[in-house]
């Protein structure tokens, strides 16, 4: 129904514009819809990261744009907030300012959420309270390991 | 609810009966390509219900199951179990009452499947309704799989639509 | 023609199977043609990374499919070697000891190819012999600095 | 031939007027998200006759012309330069005897476009043919930009062919 529709637009779009700043540390981005009918208008991402001119999502760089997605999948997470958010390698493409602040973000949200995320990346291995390592070992078969920060810094080796 | 931890047996690369648990809200699972952390959070979609082999990276529902490596034989069936704390009494309807909740889903080579909630068998529409209201299931926001970000970047006006029609 | 074809697909079949073991340290892959007619056949990629089984491409994890389409993108260079190689943070995915191993391939060749590589991650930053920094100090303006390492792993916060 | 240096003044985000010199044979690119690393890989596949303003990340092939900052104004042209060695003589045809090849490109707001070959004038074509047999243009592997990797990775069957077809 279209008033279902523009109220879930809404909300998510209000939370997104909530996302992006705190992990650009600063600018701006919105949804914006791209006909007049509620029924079937189309959804677009404008972003605009601090410093810069706003723009569609495509003509960002490889890392803004992983980082404005990122936003919008905490967005649509908080809309139905679940138990447990797990996330799998969302930090590759971003570089280490970029990454402190989605590790703030995880660290906020476990306040009423299970955060578990994958990741091969030193800063985010650090926001972790606790590492589980995974390793092969014996080749096809996994095996787990508990593993402490600096020996998760040796084994991602 | 609150996850307690995840026991696979035979399911992808979990071969031995693994018991991952999450003792703290802020856990990261860390370790080389092709290691198998990617194939733990396959296993905590599958056990909620993910229906579709392609999703799982598989091309059928049976690729799920260990299928051998250089040295050992391949497996005839795989199992994922997930426990839930209920202590806060969050679980929905019937199991409202239950302390722990456990879900269970088993697949055999011969194409043998099962639902398991608390050990009594039931159907996946079961397992589904356990999470309806909760934020969770196979397809929910509670699990942003590797690709995913790509697939938002590249979503036309028309596919991020849906999105927001599903999260309706 | 049918002939052109099959010497380009032979040609970088044995350069695609030379480059994979060299990036996985070990294991081994191929080309394979999936039809018939080499007018029309289409072309797969088989892959079994080090203790592992054979297996097509997408069934690989996230960064042994990105190290596989590394080795498949070396091959297609070597057929046409030019000057220069440019790589776009192709190690965003890769563990540290692929890292590792794409830099030495990186080093090899640099023997008769010069290399220009983006990078974020800090062990390909050590392979370079020079380092060039890009900042936006004026937002939405880009300029150079030159960089030594440890000025490059501060930068890249 | 040899890379020596790109030359870019108000492309994309390198309105002033910049040097990217090639002192080795192993140069790392550094820097944060958006400072405009890859605008440089851009440049330089732009100067090699690019003509699709949606490889190079636009909707217009004007879009490649700096659009200003929240506090600089637009500029009215786009101008990169790729200048190389030739000392080992292995550039073709007429210009195996230069010492330097220099090859630059300009496009302007309302248009007008350049290409031009050691400081005269010359056609897309000119500039095409000079990378004839050289393994270099714009959309030879000697450019491997972010995503292509993920392209290979999805490319279906028939996609592969036709990358060996191009190649051969
Ligand atoms: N049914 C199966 N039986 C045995 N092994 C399997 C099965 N399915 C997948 N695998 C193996 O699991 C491995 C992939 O694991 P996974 O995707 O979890 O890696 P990962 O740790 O996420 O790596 P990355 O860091 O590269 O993303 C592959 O090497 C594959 O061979
Ligand atoms: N015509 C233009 N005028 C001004 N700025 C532009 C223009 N085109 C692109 N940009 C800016 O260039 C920036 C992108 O730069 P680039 O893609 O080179 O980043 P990057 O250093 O590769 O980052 P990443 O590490 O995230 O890949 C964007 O922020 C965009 O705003
Ligand atoms: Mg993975
Ligand atoms: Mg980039």
């Amino acid at each position: 129904t279209r008033a279902r529709f523009k109220s879930t637009y809404d909300n998510l779009n209000t939370r997104f514009q909530g996302f992006f700043p705190r992990l650009f540390g600063g600018g701006s981005a919105y949804l914006e819809l791209t006909g007049s009918d509620l029924l079937d208008t189309g959804v677009t991402v404008l972003a605009r990261p601090p410093g810069k001119r706003n723009s569609t999502i495509h003509l960002l760089s490889g890392g803004e744009k992983a980082l404005t997605a990122v936003a919008l999948l905490f967005a649509f997470f908080d809309l139905n907030p679940a138990p447990f958010c797990i996330l799998d390698e969302v930090d590759a493409p971003l570089d280490d300012a970029n990454v402190e602040r989605y590790c703030k973000i995880l660290r906020t949200m476990a306040d009423r959420t299970q955060l578990i995320f994958i990741t091969h990346n030193k800063i985010t291995m650090e926001a972790a309270q606790v590492l589980i390592g995974v390793t092969m070992a014996e080749p096809g078969v996994s095996r787990l390991v508990s593993v402490d920060l600096n020996e998760a810094i040796e084994m991602a080796q | 609810m609150r996850l307690l931890h995840v026991k696979l047996s035979g399911f992808k690369s979990f071969v031995d009966p693994t018991v991952v648990s999450v003792p703290s809200d802020l856990v990261g699972i860390v370790g080389p390509n092709g290691c198998g952390k990617s194939n733990v959070i396959d296993a905590i979609r599958w056990v909620m219900g993910e229906s579709s082999a392609k999703t799982l990276r598989g091309d059928h529902m049976a690729d799920v199951i260990f299928n051998g490596s250089t040295v050992r034989k391949p497996v005839g069936k795989a199992s994922v179990e997930l426990v839930f704390d209920n202590s806060n009494g969050e679980a929905p309807g019937a199991y409202a009452k239950y302390g722990e909740i456990s879900i269970r889903r088993e697949l055999s080579r011969d194409g043998q499947s099962q639902y398991l909630i608390n050990k009594i068998r039931c159907r996946r529409r079961d397992i589904t309704d356990i999470f309806l209201g909760t934020g969770l299931g196979p397809r929910s926001y509670s699990i942003i799989e590797q690709g995913m970000v790509s697939r938002v970047i590249e979503a036309r006006p028309e596919e991020l639509r849906v999105l927001i029609e599903e999260a309706a």
